[in-house]
C-alpha cells in the first residue's frame, strides 16, 4: 500500500480497497484542504464516499464532479484519483485553481458505484450496472446513468432487466443514485454538475431525453467549446461537444438531465478517451494523459462557473 | 471470474441510416449476447460491440450480407485482460 500519495502510483489501475486508501492517505496529509463524506452505502453495503475540498465558509456554492457511476469505465476512477491529487498540489500555485477553491468548494466523488467496482476485479471486468437484483428476473442490475427522475423510462432507456440500458423499476431506485439525489437536494447550493463517463470523446449538456433546446443552450454550448479546445491542446485529443441527444442518442434518465432540472446550469457529461482501438480496456499508460487533457477542461468550467454566479 | 477468451470487438461502420437500423436489429438479438460498448448512433459515427467466440461467425455473416463495414478492433478480449491484470499485480509486486 502507498505510503503517501506521493507515492502512490496514479499510472496503474487500482482496486476498490487501495481507491479507499488513498482517499484516506489524502484527507491525512490535508486535513485543512480535504474532508471525506460517506453520502451513503451501495446495495451490497459498501460506503460510498465523496471527498470535499473546502477552504472553509459555510455551504459554499460548490461544484460537483463525479467518476465511475459505470464501473467498467476504469479510466475515470483512475483520472478521478489523479483529479484529486491534482487539486491538493495546485491549490496555492495555479492561480486559477486557488481563485476556485477560495470561493467554491468541490465535491469529488471517485468511485460512484462501489459494488459494481468490485465486481469488475472479482468477477467480470466487464460490468457497467449496478448489482441490485430485481424481482422477477434472473438478470441483475440497473444502468444508473437511465435511472435518474428526468425523463425516467422515456425512449433512450430499456424496460428489460437484462438490457445493460436497464432503467430500474422506479427512478432512484438505485441507492447509489438516491445517494446523490439526496445530497444535492440537502446541500442546495451546487452550481455545477459534471458527470465522466468513457470512452468516445465527448463533452455534452442536456438534454438527453428530448429534442428540445436546453434553455441555456447557447452558453453551454460555448462553455464545452472553450473546454474542448483547453483538452485538445495538449495532446491533441479530439473531443466533439453538443447536447446529449444530438451528439451520440437518445438517452433518458440520465444524470446531468435531473441536475439540469434541479436548477445547476452548468451540468456536463465527459466521454473521456479511447483514441484507438482499445475501448474501456485503455492501457494504464494513458491514464495519465487522459487525467491531465480532462483536467483542463474541467478548469475551463469550473473557471466559467466561478466567473458566472446565478 | 468470467472469461473472456475469444471474444472479439468489431468496429461496425454503418454508411446510412438502412445499416444503422440493422446494426438495431443485431442489438435485439438476445441470445448473441452482444455487448455494445458504442451504441449505433447515426450514419459514420463508430459502433464497437463485443461479441462472444460462438456468435463470432453469425455475426459476420449477418454484417457481410448486408454489406455493412467492419473491423477488428480487439482480437482477443482476454489478452488484453491479461496484459492489464499482469500491469497491475507487476506494479503492485
Amino acid at each position: 500500500w502507498a505510503r503517501s500519495s506521493d507515492t502512490f502510483n496514479y499510472a496503474t489501475y487500482h482496486t476498490l480497497e487501495e481507491i479507499y486508501g488513498f482517499l484516506d492517505l489524502l484527507v491525512a496529509e490535508h486535513p485543512q484542504l480535504v474532508s471525506k463524506l460517506q453520502i451513503g452505502s451501495s446495495y451490497e453495503g459498501r460506503p460510498i464516499y465523496v471527498l470535499k475540498f473546502s477552504t472553509g465558509g459555510s455551504n459554499r456554492p460548490a461544484i460537483w464532479i463525479d467518476t465511475g457511476i459505470h464501473s467498467r469505465e476504469w479510466v475515470t476512477q483512475a483520472s478521478g484519483v489523479w483529479f484529486a491529487k491534482k487539486i491538493t498540489q495546485d491549490y496555492g500555485q495555479d492561480p486559477t485553481l486557488t481563485a476556485i477553491l477560495d470561493s467554491l468548494d468541490i465535491f469529488l466523488e471517485i468511485v460512484t458505484n462501489p459494488d459494481g467496482f468490485a465486481f469488475t476485479h472479482s468477477k467480470n471486468r466487464m460490468w457497467r450496472k449496478t448489482r441490485s437484483l430485481t424481482e422477477g428476473s434472473s438478470c441483475v442490475g440497473v444502468d444508473p446513468n437511465r435511472n435518474w427522475d428526468a425523463g425516467f423510462g422515456l425512449p433512450g432507456a430499456s424496460s428489460n432487466p437484462c438490457s445493460e440500458t436497464y432503467h430500474g423499476k422506479f427512478a432512484n431506485s438505485e441507492v447509489e443514485v438516491k445517494s446523490i439525489v439526496d445530497f444535492v437536494k440537502n446541500h442546495g447550493n451546487i452550481k455545477a454538475f459534471i458527470s465522466i463517463h468513457s470512452y468516445s470523446q465527448l463533452l455534452m449538456y442536456p438534454y438527453g431525453y428530448t429534442e428540445e433546446a436546453a434553455p441555456d443552450r447557447d452558453e453551454l454550448d460555448q462553455v464545452a467549446k472553450s473546454a474542448v479546445t483547453a483538452l485538445t491542446s495538449l495532446y491533441g485529443t479530439k473531443f466533439e461537444y453538443g447536447s446529449i441527444i444530438k451528439t451520440i442518442y437518445q438517452a433518458s434518465g440520465t444524470t446531468v438531465d435531473w441536475t439540469y432540472s434541479q436548477g445547476i446550469k452548468y451540468s456536463f457529461t465527459f466521454e473521456l478517451r479511447d483514441t484507438g482501438r482499445y475501448g474501456f480496456l485503455l492501457p494504464a499508460s494513458q491514464i495519465v494523459p487522459t487525467a491531465q487533457e480532462t483536467w483542463l477542461a474541467l478548469r475551463i468550467i469550473m473557471e466559467h462557473t466561478l466567473n458566472h454566479p446565478y | 471470474k468470467e472469461n473472456f477468451a475469444g471474444h472479439q470487438v468489431l468496429r461496425i461502420s454503418a454508411a446510412d441510416e438502412a445499416q444503422v437500423q440493422k446494426v438495431k436489429e443485431l442489438e435485439d438479438l438476445e441470445h448473441l449476447q452482444l455487448d455494445f460498448w458504442r451504441g449505433p448512433t447515426h450514419p459514420g459515427a463508430p459502433i464497437d460491440v463485443r461479441v462472444p467466440f460462438p456468435s463470432l461467425q453469425a455475426v459476420k455473416i449477418f454484417l457481410e450480407a448486408h454489406g455493412i463495414g467492419y473491423t477488428t478492433m480487439i482480437e482477443d478480449v482476454q489478452a488484453l485482460l491479461d496484459e492489464e491484470q499482469e500491469q497491475m499485480f507487476a506494479l503492485r509486486a
